[in-house]
């Protein structure tokens, strides 16, 4: 269940990228 | 170990190889990219339809797990999937940018991007000088570019003129080219094309939340909301850096601003299959968005001396 659930939904932070790239 | 038939179709060619059962999208794509020689792999992606739907393999799944027929030979075609900001600047093997220049240039003709005449004109006689070199009225005679497409039915149709008219009106700019290698007349191509509006934008129908029919555009820059009537000119635009964070619930999509004081984007896909591409697509954009503005790492600096040096060589035997 949790995975079907996990697999509807989707999320990226632009701003967590942009500080672990830097 | 067990393989499988794929069969690869790149813009100007087509292979097939033997998949191994277990392999993943990176391990095929790498074998592909090996095979053209291609380093600036970045931009790339194997894409596949499902459904009327695009679909690109995933580096890290199966081959075989992903949603494609069983039917041997599997299909892929091998193209770009991302856009550079600035064609000149980032496209640094003659390779990646050949690739771009008949990407762009099917897309051109096939109306997927909308090109005025006068561009289309020009953007042709750059096309006839990369395949033709330079021009010679002795060996290019009349009718030379009879069975060649170089000009959207659109814009053909738009003018009652012969086909004997267009060709001369090519030809006129062609001659202004001469001396312009194969390389440098498709990278001439690709700075006029990055200017036309729908270059590199991916679009998706959309509607929001009270049920207008909209379109969202993804591109290098970042995310943009078009009316449907008019794919030339956002309504709104999120550039990647004005945005917190994106992200899908089923069919619904969330675009959330940096700045607090401007309202949540809700919308949605006509399916969830859709809302996953399509933060895919912005999860790569974004990534790329963020690489340019940082300095270039060793491989593209070496890539880039190198590509220096053979220029300077090619310019001498010329």
């Amino acid at each position: 269940y949790f995975a079907r659930k996990a697999n509807h939904k989707g999320s990226y932070s632009l701003v967590d990228a942009l500080k672990s790239k830097v | 170990p067990k393989t499988f038939t794929v069969r690869i179709v790149t813009m100007d060619a087509e292979m097939e190889f033997n998949c191994e059962m277990k392999w993943k999208g990176k391990d095929l794509f790498d074998l592909v990219c090996r095979t053209l020689g291609l380093r600036e792999t970045w931009f790339f992606g194997l894409q596949y339809t499902i459904k009327d739907t695009v679909a690109w393999l995933k580096m890290d799944k199966k081959v075989l797990d992903h949603d494609v027929s069983k039917e041997e030979p599997v299909t892929f075609h091998f193209l770009a999937k991302f856009y550079p900001e600035n064609a000149e600047e980032e496209l640094v093997q003659e390779i990646t940018q050949h690739l771009f220049f008949l990407q762009v240039k099917k897309q051109i003709l096939d109306e997927k991007i909308y090109c005025p005449p006068e561009a289309s004109v020009l953007l042709a006689s750059y096309a006839v000088q990369a395949k033709y070199g330079d021009y010679d009225p002795s060996v290019h005679k009349r009718g030379f570019l009879a069975q060649e497409e170089l000009l959207p039915k659109r814009v053909i149709n738009l003018y009652q003129m012969t086909q004997e008219m267009w060709e001369e009106r090519i030809t006129s700019w062609y001659a202004e080219h001469r001396g312009r290698a194969r390389d440098e007349a498709e990278m001439e191509y690709l700075k006029i094309a990055q200017d036309l509006e729908m270059y590199g934008v991916n679009y998706f129908a959309i509607r929001n939340k009270k049920g207008t029919e909209l379109l969202l555009g993804v591109d290098a820059l970042g995310l943009h909301i078009y009316d449907p009537e008019n794919r030339l000119t956002p309504k709104i635009s999120f550039p990647w850096n004005e945005i917190r964070n994106i992200s899908y619930s089923d069919k619904e999509f969330t675009i959330k601003p940096l700045d607090k004081k401007i309202d949540v984007f809700k919308f949605n896909s006509s399916k969830l299959r859709v809302n996953k591409l399509i933060l895919q697509l912005c999860i790569g954009n974004h990534d790329l968005f963020m690489r340019r503005r940082k300095a270039d790492s060793l491989e593209v600096q070496q890539m880039k001396a190198q590509a220096r040096e053979e220029k300077a060589r090619k310019q001498m035997e010329r």
